[in-house]
């Protein structure tokens, strides 16, 4: 038992607490969890309680830059958060749960969860009881740094409110756990809004679109409304868009006029068209030839791989991006443009001096949210001046960059999970 | 559900017998509650000091608890219900958390909101003295948590357009 107390105080868990900021918080994003040998539930099964940790921690990972894995093989002291079930005196814990009823669980902050085994836990969606997985999020909520929060709609709130079918962690929360970790950022590879047409019963053809955001291999829907990614994205490119690269795409293209609507995805030096009503790529295109095809066999001049590329249907030219130039492709006549390839610097230029991304443009985005362009180069983005913009200010020059902002203060809480978590 | 655990499945467990939590019904049990859960402070009073004195790893860091409650002495019980003062105040900050009207007097709804299944960790820690941030200035960790109009002021604009409060 000394060698072991002494390993413990040799080991300590490598737990800095950052600057006093009246919570502890974790110095890592990436944290190891796992459920205590002794410690599992004898009313769930083990994949039960596996997987409601699993989700409970991916819930809090898709509202933050924390990611969480299950480590079944480093030393105990290694693991970050350690969970158990327990009753009465249990896990060697200071703290006696009181049987059924009253205190369901407890946590340490940086440290531990212990849930009381008296009580009658239950999977998601299933009766009466308490629902493990509200528990469990709530639990690794305190673990991360979270206090009790007072408030309605919080997961933090110290009393069990029984579990509306589908809880998540609301706005204020995200804000809560995102003041101690900060918000998520990063690069992505493609913004797009894809427009999918559909019959109402009464046969009239509607137009819907959604926001999606590309970041390598994975994407996540974006709910513009409610200013946040849909519920359990990440999810892997594949899965949602068959028969596109696993490793994702360079460019989204929707050329779109009265003749024409086709939606192109570019990889390298390849690409394919995308068969948006039956939501899969095309196999072959109208001459029979199997896709991908390489994209300066049919965009002649336009070779990959690309940064990035959008439509604009003002002047119905596809405008392809690559290192620090521009080439501006006219679909109607199938060919460049005299002028092309241009810096995008001259395409695009700055209204305030020196405020541009100049080169190497992650993702050219048009929005129909915002009925605006942004071209997205690392955590930051331009607006590009639009018609309403010079009509209320006619100085400013067609297709200026507005100053930047940061991503994240525009679209909110793109998180990606850990990979072990992905569905 | 049944559960069984040895393989002739004759220990069938009785879920009829499964330890019960003592219910919180009167002011004594109502005082360990909000001990329990920080509302009533270890240095809200001396007796009370001499429970919670700092415990080695053995013992219980919160050494009153609902099931403990009978080992007190009868003094140490009488005295700790006389901490009246000590009692309302805590009683009102619990009913103000926990929006129940908040009257002093421990009535039916603030038994109701006791006896509700609940998370162990204290609801009022012991906050040491807290220290301004780089970026946010943090006169209280509640009072950040539920106005965050103040977590980023210079996109006050843009958290005002998000907050649901407003939406």
């Amino acid at each position: 038992r000394k060698r072991h107390l002494a390993a413990l105080l040799k080991n300590r868990r490598r737990r800095d607490v950052g600057d006093w900021t009246g919570h502890m918080s974790f110095s890592k994003t990436l944290l190891k969890w796992r459920v205590i040998g002794e410690g599992y539930s004898s009313q769930l099964s083990i994949d039960e309680q596996k997987y409601i940790f699993r989700l409970g921690f991916r819930m809090w990972s898709e509202v933050s830059p924390l990611e969480f894995q299950e480590d079944l093989h480093s030393p105990l002291e290694d693991i970050d958060i350690r969970l158990g079930f327990g009753t009465g005196r249990h896990l060697g814990c200071s703290q006696r749960f009181d049987g059924a009823g009253h205190e369901f669980a407890h946590a340490w902050f940086l440290g531990d969860i212990h849930f009381d085994d008296d009580e009658h836990f239950t999977v998601p969606n299933t009766g009466s009881g308490i629902s493990l997985l509200k528990v469990a999020v709530h639990e690794i909520g305190h673990v991360l740094g979270l206090p009790h929060i007072y408030r309605a709609g919080s997961i933090m709130q110290p009393s069990y409110l029984p579990q509306d079918s589908g809880f998540e962690i609301d706005w204020m929360d995200r804000k809560s756990i995102q003041s101690l970790y900060g918000v998520c950022q990063g690069r992505f590879s493609a913004v797009f809004d894809w427009i999918r047409k559909e019959l109402t019963p009464y046969g009239e053809v509607t137009v819907r679109f959604n926001t999606y955001f590309m970041r390598d291999g994975w994407y996540w829907l974006y709910e513009n409304r409610n200013n946040r990614t849909r519920y359990g994205d990440p999810v892997a490119v594949p899965v949602g868009w068959n028969g596109l690269p696993d490793s994702g795409v360079d460019a989204y293209v929707h050329v779109w006029n009265r003749k024409t609507d086709a939606v192109y995805f570019f990889k390298g030096v390849q690409y394919w068209r995308y068969d948006s009503e039956n939501d899969r790529v095309f196999a072959n295109d109208s001459l029979g030839r199997s896709y991908p095809r390489l994209i300066s066999d049919d965009f002649p001049g336009v070779i990959g791989p690309l940064d990035t590329a959008y439509y604009d249907r003002r002047d119905a030219h596809v405008y392809f991006f690559k290192g620090s130039q521009v080439f501006r492709f006219d679909v109607r006549t199938n060919r460049l443009a005299k002028s092309s390839p241009q810096r995008i610097t001259a395409v695009f230029p700055a209204v305030v001096p020196g405020d541009h991304p100049v080169r190497n443009v992650d993702a050219s985005y048009f929005s129909y949210t915002h009925n605006s362009v942004f071209l997205l180069k690392g955590e930051r983005y331009w607006r590009v001046v639009s018609a309403r913009d010079r009509r209320r200010k006619p100085s400013l020059p067609l297709n200026a960059l507005l100053p930047h902002r940061d991503v994240d203060q525009q679209w909110f809480d793109i998180c990606d999970v850990h990979s072990s978590s992905l569905r | 559900e049944k559960i069984f655990h040895s393989r002739d499945h004759s220990d069938v467990v009785d879920m009829n017998n499964i330890h019960q939590a003592e219910a919180i019904t009167d002011k004594h049990t109502a005082q360990l509650f909000l001990f329990k859960y920080g509302f009533i402070r270890a240095s809200d009073s001396d007796e009370v000091q001499s429970l919670a004195e700092p415990v080695s790893d053995t013992d219980d860091i919160f050494p009153l608890n609902l099931q403990e409650a009978g080992a007190l002495s009868r003094s140490s019980r009488t005295e700790l219900q006389n901490q009246q003062p000590e009692f309302i105040s805590a009683l009102r900050e619990f009913q103000r958390v926990s929006s129940l009207p908040v009257t002093g007097v421990f009535d039916d709804a603030t038994k109701a909101a006791m006896n509700q299944p609940r998370c162990g960790v204290p609801d009022q820690e012991e906050q040491p003295e807290l220290t301004e941030s780089n970026s946010i200035s943090i006169q209280n960790h509640t009072e950040v948590m539920q106005n965050h109009n103040e977590v980023t002021p210079n996109s006050a604009d843009v958290m005002q357009n998000h907050n649901p409060a407003v939406r």
